[in-house]
């Protein structure tokens, strides 16, 4: 997939200030501005290097490769019915970690920094996707139920069964979050709680199940194999691509002011050489 | 009066092509958009250029003010500007790209590519 690759921005600088001292340049907002200058060399730096790459999830990538596709087949409208009618899917990475020293490890938190996602989306969905790893010393009797909840709750969310022959091959879980999604949209609203967080346990009968025997333990996974949760949401108005360049160029600043901060310190007067020292 | 020969060319002037829809292709690294658009790398989305002039044919689905308009501009050309050739219809594309909360995010995007271009 080739268009996955991260490519670090490496357009030639004459280019760049030819287009700022272009006429129609002159004329924009400051906005435009603000574009062209985070387009610059000089704030470059706050761009992310390659190191920085971001790998998308298998699913994402799916999900693009399908959807753009169906687009070039002329089945936009009747075929975004199959995804709850969202125009946009998030996914947000898993940032919990399991406690080594429970062992059996009985229960897991899954942890997501969900404050990205506007108000102004309306949620229409959302799923809980775990990585299962294949256990080859899987048990073959009884059927294991998986089970989810919040949590600060012992109110089940959601819960699915699992064969213990599925077990024996690599899989993903997954679990319908919509209502708990919705739930913590509506009471934190005001609060800006960033987290959303999900307990998960298994049991056999009355038993809680070890969660690495069914593969679930998060030790050495790779990006890819990282829990997700993915919100299904529908633009509540039309879409501004440009939207997203002011959330970009938003958070480049405040990243670019942590830096600065520290330099900036000193006596009225005094130029950024001194300050320096 | 119509000021132009049985060819629908103006006497005079040099002939230019009537509104229709040209290559445009979008480069997102050349934009400098790459370090947060993933895929796609690029698109055709195409533009509109060409001349609205009279008489205007129907598959530019001239609006009745740009038909009023262009034929002004037919009679006068220095009192009224001919209408424009702008974008009539215009299809989505998706794009994979990352928030400022580095999450990877699935968007179609509204109104990208020129499907058909008219007069207005």
């Amino acid at each position: 997939f080739q268009s996955a690759a991260r490519i670090s921005p490496s357009v030639p600088r004459r280019n760049r200030e030819a287009r700022i001292s272009h006429p129609g340049a002159q004329r924009s907002s400051k906005f435009l501005k603000d574009i062209l200058t985070y387009l610059q060399p000089a704030a470059g730096h706050h761009k992310h290097e390659p190191k920085d790459a971001i790998v998308p999830h298998e699913y994402m990538l799916s999900i693009y490769r399908t959807y753009s596709a169906a687009e070039k087949l002329g089945l936009n409208a009747s075929f975004f019915r199959s995804s709850k009618s969202a125009n946009t899917i998030t996914s947000f990475v898993d940032r919990g970690t399991d406690n080594l020293l429970h062992s059996p490890l009985r229960r897991q938190k899954y942890l997501f920094d969900v404050s990205t996602l506007s108000e102004k989306e309306e949620l229409v969905g959302a799923e809980l996707r775990i990585f299962r790893k294949a256990q080859g010393n899987a048990q073959k009797s009884g059927i294991y139920d998986i089970q989810l909840y919040p949590c600060r709750s012992d109110r089940q969310l959601n819960s699915r069964s699992l064969d213990p022959m599925d077990s024996a091959t690599s899989g993903w879980e997954v679990l319908d979050v919509w209502d708990a999604f919705k739930a913590h949209r509506q009471h934190h609203y005001h609060q800006q709680q960033r987290h959303l967080c999900f307990q998960l346990r298994v049991t056999q009968g009355q038993t809680e199940v070890d969660l690495r025997q069914l593969g679930l333990d998060r030790s050495g996974r790779t990006q890819q194999e990282k829990a997700i949760l993915v919100a299904y949401t529908r633009s509540k108005k039309r879409e501004n691509l440009f939207n997203e360049m002011k959330e970009k160029i938003k958070s480049r600043r405040s990243v670019g002011e942590k830096e600065e901060k520290p330099r900036t310190r000193g006596f009225k007067g005094e130029g950024p050489r001194r300050r320096r020292r | 009066t119509a000021l132009s020969n049985r060819h629908g060319k103006r006497h005079g002037k040099k002939s230019r092509s009537r509104c229709s829809k040209k290559p445009l292709h979008v480069n997102f690294k050349e934009l400098g958009w790459d370090d947060w658009i993933i895929a796609p790398l690029g698109y055709e989305a195409y533009h509109c250029e060409g001349v609205c002039d009279f008489p205007l044919r129907s598959h530019l689905e001239p609006t009745n003010h740009a038909i009023i308009q262009t034929l002004m501009n037919s009679m006068d050309p220095y009192s009224t500007p001919p209408s424009c050739c702008v974008p009539t219809k215009l299809s989505p594309i998706s794009i994979l790209y990352t928030d400022s909360g580095n999450n990877v995010v699935y968007k179609q995007y509204e109104e990208m590519v020129v499907e058909q271009c008219g007069c207005r």
